[in-house]
């Protein structure tokens, strides 16, 4: 606070807060909420500003005049075909059905992982720390390599595989229109906020599928009467309501909502706490289940309901999980909305081991080593398959159809500037 | 919730120190080094990481000298500390004469350090 009182400092601490408390990012030049800095909150998690000297240049907007001058929506595509006279933008986009694909998530959608290299010995060298910059400057989170927005290739294991990725090639019209918006500790509470940060012009863009997965927070705390502070099923479905209501004052016509249940977070404890953390591997000497108690005891315990040896309350937090569950599922039943239709899916844990199973893989690899809680990067890739396959087989309408001019825009625009 | 953290990343520093030494067959004193070396220059990463050694080095170094595990050191440099009423939080299996008396008999080694002293008074 002293320092933030230094006249010269006055203006950047308000800056500072201000991107800490709304999540936006740091270097965006003309304010439009898309930056070309990667970290900080920029394009690792909403897609990148290809002009940042212009508020009306963003990805996800419906394009300017075609984009006959300019790429106005960042999506790569712009100019007029020589041959015909035709913007390439009408040509490609204009029955495309483009749409972008965002995350109002917690630390999972956002992709938390510490690296296991950092904190085992064997494996410490230049190397394994020269990612530790970015992951100060993004929160320890990974949204580009994650299962709903990652759009890079992963160096932290695994492999990368994402809705939006798939929304992509399915119709190369949606480059770049994704945002992560997405928060560690992020609850149905929470996220009432964090949702301001959302960038979407009702009238100038394109329509969205919003994935609302908050997939454990509201069962989730470090407390000692852990049960006391979970979210009740009241508040869950006044504080959904009230996200899906400012969703309907943001999103354009035409958008979609799918909400995700919570996860049942047994999974942790049964295939972890007899396996031995990456700081116990050397010496044998330490299991999940003591940094488990230490955390509890710490009371920093990303989840003492699940992450306890008090088999009880696992089942109690489990029981309260599927209450919230179905509040979820309720809401998608009874309540219409006038710019999105509503869909409820469970978080598909059990199908992303079957099909991890069926690679030969052990369920207890799909879990974070170090933090012992979170989905890793094997999850969030089969996971955005599961999902993807449920969508396209329940409600093909959201996905939008293929678009066949996939191949003349990549012959024409290669890589759309990349991302 | 700050106290928590704080005795978490000592715990998982102090960790890692021992066991860089225990693998690399090396001193305390170069397993700190080789910790600080192994980070980017960015940020001046490298450099905080001095800082803090030059704080706590001495005395995390004496206290692995003598055989001490992670969650002892930690608590004897008091970035790990006993709540009234509640255990010694410890993520190791206590040491055989028990944690309490571990503590105390660590934190006779470090009693005479500088910057405990002043943390002490801060």
């Amino acid at each position: 606070t002293s320092i933030c009182a230094f006249p010269p400092l006055v203006k950047l601490c308000e800056k500072i807060k201000y991107i800490i408390k709304n999540k936006l990012p740091y270097e965006d030049l003309d304010g439009d909420k898309f930056s070309a800095f990667p970290t900080l909150r920029g394009y690792h998690w909403r897609g990148r500003d290809c002009n940042e000297g212009t508020t009306t240049v963003y990805p996800g907007r419906r394009p300017d005049n075609w984009d006959v001058e300019r790429d106005s929506n960042c999506n790569g595509i712009w100019g007029v075909d020589p041959k015909d006279g035709i913007p390439y933008e009408k040509k490609f986009c204009e029955d495309a059905e483009s749409k972008g694909i965002i995350l109002l998530g917690d630390s999972a959608g956002a992709h938390f992982h510490i690296p296991p290299e950092w904190m085992t010995a064997a494996q410490m060298s230049l190397k394994s720390f020269s990612n530790l910059p970015v992951a100060l400057t993004n929160e320890f989170d990974w949204p580009h390599f994650s299962g709903i927005t990652g759009f890079l290739n992963s160096t932290i294991g695994g492999w990368t595989d994402s809705l939006y990725l798939r929304l992509h090639r399915r119709n190369r019209c949606n480059h770049r229109d994704f945002q992560n918006i997405s928060k560690n500790g992020g609850s149905s509470e929470n996220l009432l906020d964090l949702i301001k940060s959302l960038a979407r012009n009702q009238l100038l863009d394109n329509p969205a599928i919003v994935i609302y997965a908050s997939i454990g927070n509201d069962v989730c705390n470090g407390k000692p009467d852990t049960v006391a502070h979970m979210t009740t099923p009241q508040q869950m479905h006044s504080n959904v309501i009230k996200t899906l209501q400012y969703l309907n004052s943001q999103l354009p016509k035409g958008s979609h909502v799918i909400l995700t249940g919570l996860a049942d977070g047994r999974f942790l404890w049964d295939q972890l706490h007899s396996r031995y953390h990456p700081l116990g591997q050397l010496n044998k000497d330490v299991t999940y289940e003591q940094v488990y108690s230490f955390l509890s005891c710490l009371q920093i315990s990303p989840c003492n309901g699940w992450m306890s040896s008090n088999e009880t309350l696992r089942n109690l937090t489990s029981e309260r999980a599927l209450q919230l569950s179905n509040v979820l599922k309720e809401i998608t039943t009874s309540e219409t909305f006038a710019n999105f239709d509503l869909f409820y899916m469970d978080f598909p844990l059990e199908k992303i081991a079957d099909e991890w199973h069926k690679l030969g893989g052990e369920s207890w690899q799909l879990i974070e080593p170090v933090d012992g809680f979170h989905p890793n990067q094997i999850s969030a890739a089969l996971g955005a398959s599961v999902i993807w396959q449920k969508v396209l087989r329940e409600w093909p309408h959201v996905l939008g159809k293929e678009n066949p001019f996939n191949k003349q825009i990549e012959d024409v625009f290669k890589d759309q500037g990349g991302h | 919730h700050h106290s928590g953290h704080t005795c978490l990343g000592c715990v998982l520093v102090v960790s890692v120190i021992e066991q860089l030494a225990m693998f690399h067959n090396s001193t305390a004193k170069e397993a700190l080094e080789r910790l600080c070396n192994y980070l980017p220059e960015i940020l001046n990463l490298q450099g905080l990481c001095y800082l803090v050694v030059e704080m706590f080095g001495p005395d995390i170094i004496k206290l692995l000298k003598d055989k001490v595990n992670a969650d002892v050191v930690c608590h004897a440099i008091k970035l790990c500390n006993q709540n009234a009423g509640q255990p010694f939080c410890h993520l190791y299996p206590p040491p055989e004469m028990g944690l309490n008396k571990a503590v105390r008999e660590a934190s006779r080694i470090v009693k005479n350090s500088k910057v405990l002293k002043n943390i002490a008074g801060f």
